[in-house]
């Protein structure tokens, strides 16, 4: 072999220019061809018969080269193999040594949960969902305040102007990105309130005085435009769900005492016209208690479930990359509470994984299944001449038919974050 | 995983409780109580009307 390699003559010719051609010809056909098969958005997307849906667009992030290959990776089925290996049964003896380890590097107080004994959770994804004493999170007895949902660290926080919401350090994104558009029925003008009356023509001229108000003082946001407040369910689609189930009737009653305390109009008619959007980004790392609750008290009309991809959302990763909420998966749960419209997104993460909803036993995500229900949903709005919104939607009003929603009291247990 | 609130509610005049300001309670419209980078636990307040 040492005297072939040595001793063997070597004679270079060119390679004729037409080969060459083929050969880019064949890399460029096949890179356009795993670009729409992978659903990237490509310029000519769809044909022209309309016959074929066009493929689901989703945007490629921009941003430095870290991003670009966390861009390329699949970071979905990643996120479902951490969770299966999280979910794997830790031997006993491993289970203090492994926890306590866990609890140092990421800073969890062991003497808060609920469940002192280490040995009794199975794996580390019981051990991240673990459960608090009861009395280690009191609930801030304002009645007018609105309370933390989670442990864990303040991002950002303030007024959105102009319907962009600051993500860090000036990177901004907008909240029709971040919430969803409206819906093709609700675009198509459904004008009932969701207190169940019809929007009388006071109302519209109330709400066109509103947002005149808003343009002239810089909060351009159009909230009738982001979601109507109708009473009935009224799926956007057909893979949109009625995801009832039965609210608590001590629940219910609270929540209707604190909305009453409202005057009872439909919450996208303010109260005065000097109303504004707050917003603020809590982030939870990893050794937090990672189940969340409600922050007031208010009632959850619909949820929007955007299956996006999943990232890191970690403070680095927030400045690195635009846009960083609006790419990943994420719950949108809307809804009102006494001072109008309220909104709680939890954003899930690769190394999470999975969000859970306590009161919605239908939803699904970081799933295989997800994925397929939004292409389908994708392809049956292209069929019925809508737009694809981008989410599959469920409303809860089969929950509780008094409020037209799911009632939250401040404090109670809403769901949380799960690995895998 | 993060969480974002998006929530609507009367202006106030005083911003934040960094800034200071005390009127006294006389202001209703929305006021902060925390600040950016600070940690939180579950039930502590953030702000209110």
């Amino acid at each position: 072999l040492k005297s072939a390699w040595r001793d063997t003559k070597i004679e270079w010719y060119p390679i004729p220019i037409g080969l060459g051609i083929g050969f880019l010809g064949l890399l460029q056909f096949y890179r356009s061809q795993r670009a729409e098969k992978d659903g990237w958005e490509t310029a000519e997307s769809g044909d022209v018969d309309g016959d074929r849906p066009p493929p689901r667009k989703r945007v490629r992030p921009s941003g430095p080269w870290q991003v670009q290959v966390m861009s390329t990776l699949p970071l979905k089925a990643i996120s479902r193999l951490w969770g299966r290996f999280n979910e794997l049964i830790l031997p006993y003896w491993f289970r203090v040594p492994g926890f306590k380890l866990y609890s140092w590097i990421f800073g969890v107080n062991l003497d808060e949960i609920a469940e002192p004994d280490l040995h009794a959770y199975p794996n580390l994804a019981a051990f991240f969902y673990r459960k608090l004493k009861p009395d280690v999170r009191p609930i801030d007895p304002d009645p007018c305040a609105i309370v933390s949902p989670a442990d864990g660290r303040i991002l950002q926080f303030g007024i959105i102007e102009k319907g962009e919401v600051e993500q860090v350090k000036g990177m901004t994104y907008s909240l029709e990105a971040l919430l969803g558009q409206a819906s093709p029925s609700q675009a198509a003008g459904d004008d009932t309130s969701s207190q169940g009356r019809k929007a009388s023509p006071k109302d519209s001229a109330d709400m066109a005085m509103h947002e005149e108000f808003a343009r002239v003082n810089g909060i351009s946001y159009t909230l009738p435009t982001l979601i109507s407040g109708e009473a009935k369910a009224s799926p956007a689609i057909e893979f949109s769900m009625d995801a009832s189930t039965a609210s608590k009737p001590s629940s219910e009653a609270k929540v209707k005492a604190d909305l009453a305390l409202g005057d009872g109009r439909p919450w996208y008619l303010p109260k005065t016209s000097s109303n504004a959007l707050y917003y603020v980004v809590i982030y939870l790392a990893p050794g937090d208690y990672h189940r969340f609750h409600s922050p007031n008290s208010w009632v959850v009309e619909s949820r929007r479930h955007f299956a996006g991809e999943l990232y890191s959302v970690s403070p680095y990763l927030q400045r690195m990359l635009p846009g960083l909420f609006t790419l990943n998966e994420r719950v949108v749960l809307l809804g009102r509470w006494r001072w109008g419209f309220f909104t709680f997104i939890p954003v899930g993460a690769t190394n999470v994984g999975s969000i859970k909803i306590n009161f919605d036993a239908e939803l699904r995500t970081n799933s295989l299944t997800t994925d397929t229900a939004a292409d389908r949903a994708a392809a049956l709005a292209t069929k019925k001449g809508q737009p694809y919104t981008g989410f599959t939607e469920a409303t809860y009003f089969n929950s509780s038919k008094a409020l037209g929603g799911h009632p939250l009291e401040r404090g109670e247990e809403m769901g949380g974050f799960q690995l895998g | 995983s993060s969480i974002v609130l998006v929530f609507e509610a009367p202006m106030g005049t005083r911003r934040n409780f960094d800034a200071g300001w005390d009127d006294g309670g006389r202001n209703n419209g929305w006021t902060w109580c925390i600040g950016n980078g600070q940690h939180v636990k579950v039930g502590q307040k953030l702000g209110r009307v």
